[in-house]
This record gives C-alpha cells, structure tokens and sequence, in this order.
C-alpha cells in the first residue's frame, strides 16, 4: 500500500491512498484503503491514510477515529494517531499504520510493525525519508 | 508545523538485516521522488488534490511498491487493485476496488470523484468508467513483477503445508510476511 496527504496554499488538506492488497487474498477481497474513513479520510482539520491488515482496520474504522478524536476530544494529531495505531488496531489483534497531516501542517506516522516506508517534506522543501523504527 | 506533504509507502516486517544497501537506496529515491513530484505540484499553486494524485502516481508506477506496477497477487494469480482519494475542504471523495485494468488507480478514485456523481465504483464497472474518463488502460500483465510472483508461490506452499498440519484456523493463516495491505 502508498499514500499521501498533502496541505495546500489556501490551507485544504488531501488524503490518497492505493494498493494491491494482501499477499494471496482471496478474489474480490477488498481491504482498508479505498474504503473511505477506514483507509483514507481527509477534513477541514487532518488528512489520513492508512497501511496494515485491512481486516482490523476496517473494523476499527481507523481514519475517521483519528479524525473524530481530534475533532470531539480535541486531540493533537499525535495524540490521535497514536492512541489508534498503537492501543486501539493492536487490541483487536491488527498491526500497521499510518500518516497523517494536520491543518496547521503537523505530521504523525505512527506504525507497530517492525517498519513502514514513509517521508515528509517542508514548506521550504526540506525531505526526509525514513524506512525503520 | 510546517509539513506540506507526508507520504508512506506500506508498513509490514521490514528489517534492516533483509534489506541490501542496494535495496534501501533505491526506495528512499522512489520515496524522494514521489515527495519531489507532489511538492512540485504545490509550489506550482495547484491543489493539495493534484499533489498526492501526483505523489500516489510516481508510487503506482515504482514496481517497489505493493500498489499499481508490483502489486501483490490474489491467490488466483491476479493483480486486484484498490484506491480511494478524499478532498477536505468539502468531503468529497472518490474510490475505485478490484479493478485489474487500470494503470493508475488513484486518478480512476479522482475521476469518480470529479466526473461521476458517485463516491466508490468497483470491478469492470469501474473499468468502463475509466476507459470513458480516457484514463490509461493497460493489460493486467503490465502489473506483473517476480518478486510479488515468487512470494505467492512462497506463500500457497507454507499454506499447503499447513493444511497438512492441519493448521487451518484463521489466526494461523498468516498471509506471509507482508500480512499487510
């Protein structure tokens, strides 16, 4: 799975999200990322997209729940992504993660598998990529 | 805060000790290529839509990926794809699933959501929209890579082994080491 989450000039946030699925699936699976609040969600406040088993994360519904978290608890997007990604997916026996991008350009990727591919690039245009833990 | 864009590129058991230097290069350039491209797309005054379109793009075409070229395959053999894109600034989104003709998923997700008064398309449904979208059409072989084929093979035969162990509860039936999407 890739995705991305983009914060433009008049301050709108983007979420995509794309994959081939799971290794041997079975045909006519369908998993997290094109289900719109479970893989890939994006408001006036953070954008999100998500990697992982998709079975779990549909069940959680994981990327509403960051958003609702934000937007009801007042949760940093930190905060959010965390509190999902590292208590609620596991409890129910999934593992993955996520980025995701807040309106005032604040990042989170948190992820509970021994990696995830991922980067982030600055106003300014400074890049990072990151692999591991 | 100051991020514009973040990317990912799957999460799953990736560990340094099976990663070649080799390797770890080439996806950190698939990685800053696809920041670079987006990024470009944002400075160039063009919405947050346009930059992880473009993003998702240079990723879909990166046969590293589990997405587009170098998908994973279904246990038939075939190379079922899934994309969704989401515009905050009014909730519209868009969605395609199971489709195997499209080259580029997320501008069929961003189609359905511009052209069609639709959120989520599926299967040949979805094909045709994209055909008439005037979206890349290609044969399912163009996403067809080794790697993801060998580790199918890999995987039907841990699967047959545990059948005769008789190892079939769900639990156990790991879907291989990228038990991931």
């Amino acid at each position: 799975t890739v995705g991305a989450v983009a914060l433009d000039n008049k301050g709108n946030l983007a979420a995509a999200t794309s994959t081939g699925g799971m290794t041997n699936k079975k045909y006519g699976r369908v998993g997290d990322a094109p289900l719109i609040g479970v893989g890939t969600y994006a408001n006036k406040l953070v954008g999100i997209s998500c990697t992982g088993w998709g079975e779990y994360f549909i069940r959680s519904v994981v990327a509403h729940d960051v958003a609702a978290l934000m937007e009801y608890k007042n949760m940093t997007v930190e905060q959010a992504a965390t509190e999902v990604i590292m208590k609620k997916v596991p409890a129910l026996g999934g593992d993955g993660g996520l980025i995701a991008l807040d309106k005032d350009g604040n990042v989170a990727m948190p992820f509970n598998t021994a990696g995830m591919y991922r980067g982030t690039i600055t106003k300014q245009g400074k890049i990072e990529v990151l692999i591991y833990k | 805060g100051k991020y514009v864009l973040v990317i990912h590129g799957g999460a799953g058991t990736i560990l340094k000790s099976q990663m070649t230097p080799e390797k770890e290069e080439a996806y950190k350039a698939a990685l800053t290529l696809a920041l670079r491209t987006g990024y470009n797309k944002l400075m160039a005054g063009e919405s947050s839509i346009s930059a992880v379109e473009a993003a998702v793009i240079v990723m879909e075409n990166s046969p590293l990926f589990n997405a587009g070229k170098g998908a994973v395959f279904t246990n038939e053999g075939k190379n079922e794809l899934d994309a969704a894109i989401m515009d905050g600034s009014n909730l519209m989104a868009g969605s395609v699933a199971g489709v195997t003709t499209i080259k580029n998923p997320i501008s069929a997700a961003r189609a359905i959501m511009e052209k069609s008064e639709h959120v989520m398309m599926v299967g040949s449904g979805a094909e045709k929209f994209a055909l008439e979208a005037g979206l890349e059409i290609v044969d399912p072989k163009y996403f067809w890579t080794k790697e993801r084929w060998d580790a199918l093979q890999q995987i039907k035969k841990q699967d047959s082994i545990k059948k005769i162990n008789n190892q079939t509860d769900k639990k156990s039936i790991k879907l291989g080491s990228e038990n991931h999407d």
